[in-house]
Formats: structure tokens, C-alpha cells, sequence
């Protein structure tokens, strides 16, 4: 989902 | 995880170990906002609620429990340390909280990747982080009176932020998938007030105002 994109972020 | 991430979160985390020094060692939080302290913690908590439901990776789980339990340590320190409290300038610090939560919650429920309480609670703390420093940006214009850890401070926050637009120039071009366009923005603006902020501090640094540590 584009959603959980870039959630690897702090 | 690019070299530009990684110098940011150290930058980042390396702001929190000089706020916690200046508090712990001079047992003095003067100059310091509490509204922007618990801005931070407020969006700390509301971005990290995904620690109970998704796993990046180690490094994140443990860095995000560090800026949980170091802003909520900071607001301790602030509100009950019994020398620590007594330094906090209360009558300076008169930003409203609801002035920046407000607008980050309904723009949050306006513009968002998708309409569920996860997902709008973290764009929230997107938002709000942006915002979050201007009322230490407000403190330090009333006070005009900065020493050398919070300037530091504000240094390290900002490098945080230059450096993760870099990231971001760099995973733009390796990582095809990768488009964060909210964070982006939000990003930039936060980083825009932080130039705003260096500004003052080099006036109040120019006008030879409590810089020396003693």
C-alpha cells in the first residue's frame, strides 16, 4: 500500500 | 539505509543527548520551551503508535523507543526536577499548543495517503513536527538570550533536517518506489524554520548576549 512506503523513516 | 539517513538520526539523537547534558549538568532548563518539548513528545507518540503493529527493522524499533522515553524524560526533568522546574521561564513561554494541533489535525484529516486513524494520526505528527519548534523559536526571540548547549541544540536539529532532505534527494533517484510527497513538504518547511531560527541565534551570538558557558 502507498501507505507504508517510507515508513522505514524515523 | 543511506550515510545521509543515518548522519541525520545521529544528528537528531545527538540534540536530544545535548538537551539532556545542559539539563542534567547545569540543573537548569532556562531558555528552554516546554511547549515545543511536549509538540515533540506529542509527535513521537502519535508516529510510533506503529511500533505495535509493524517491524522495520532493530535500529528503528530502538532509536523510536530512545526519542519516546528521552522527550517524555526531558518534560520530567522540566515539570517535577525539584532545581530543574524552578529555572523554567513560565511567564516567556506563553505559546498555545492548540494554535499549531489544531490546524495539523484538520490538515491531517484533509490530506492524508488514506482515511484511517493510523494513517491520519501519523501524517499528523508529520505536520506537527514541522511546526513544532516555533514556540522555542518564540522563547528565544522574547529571552534574545541563548547559551551554548541550546544553541547547539538548535544546530543539531537543524543538520537533522538538511541531512534527511539530502536522504531524500538520494531515494528519490535509487529507490524508483519511493514518493513521500507529504513528508517532503512538510520537510521542507520544517527546515525553512529552522533557518529562520539560525538567524536569530547568529544575532543574539553577534550581540555578544550569554554564549560562554561558564
Amino acid at each position: 500500500s502507498p501507505s507504508s512506503e517510507g515508513k522505514d523513516e524515523l | 539505509m543511506n550515510l545521509f539517513r543515518l548522519a541525520g538520526d545521529m544528528s537528531h539523537l545527538f540534540s536530544i543527548v545535548l538537551i539532556l547534558l545542559k539539563i542534567y549538568t547545569s540543573k537548569s532548563c532556562a531558555g528552554l520551551s516546554m511547549k515545543t518539548q511536549e509538540l515533540y513528545t506529542l509527535v513521537f507518540v502519535t508516529r510510533y503508535l506503529d511500533l505495535f503493529y509493524s517491524y522495520v527493522s532493530l535500529y528503528n524499533t530502538v532509536m523510536k523507543l530512545i526519542f519516546l522515553a528521552s522527550s517524555f524524560g526531558i518534560l520530567w526533568y522540566m515539570r517535577y526536577h525539584k532545581q530543574v522546574k524552578q529555572t523554567y521561564d513560565r511567564e516567556q513561554d506563553t505559546f498555545r499548543h492548540y494554535i499549531l494541533v489544531v490546524p495539523c489535525a484538520v490538515l491531517a484529516l484533509i490530506v492524508n495517503n488514506e482515511l484511517s486513524v493510523t494513517e491520519v494520526l501519523w501524517t499528523f505528527s508529520i505536520y506537527l513536527e514541522a511546526v513544532a519548534i516555533l514556540p522555542q523559536l518564540v522563547l528565544l526571540q522574547r529571552t534574545k538570550n541563548v547559551d551554548n548547549l541550546t544553541g547547539q541544540y538548535i544546530f543539531f536539529l537543524g543538520a537533522y533536517r538538511a541531512l534527511y532532505i539530502l536522504n531524500w534527494i538520494y531515494r528519490y533517484w535509487t529507490e524508483p518506489k519511493y514518493r513521500q510527497y507529504l513528508v517532503w513538504a512538510a520537510g521542507l518547511v520544517q527546515t525553512g524554520l529552522y533557518a529562520d531560527f539560525f538567524y536569530y541565534y547568529l544575532k543574539s551570538w553577534q550581540a555578544g548576549e550569554k554564549l560562554r558557558l561558564p
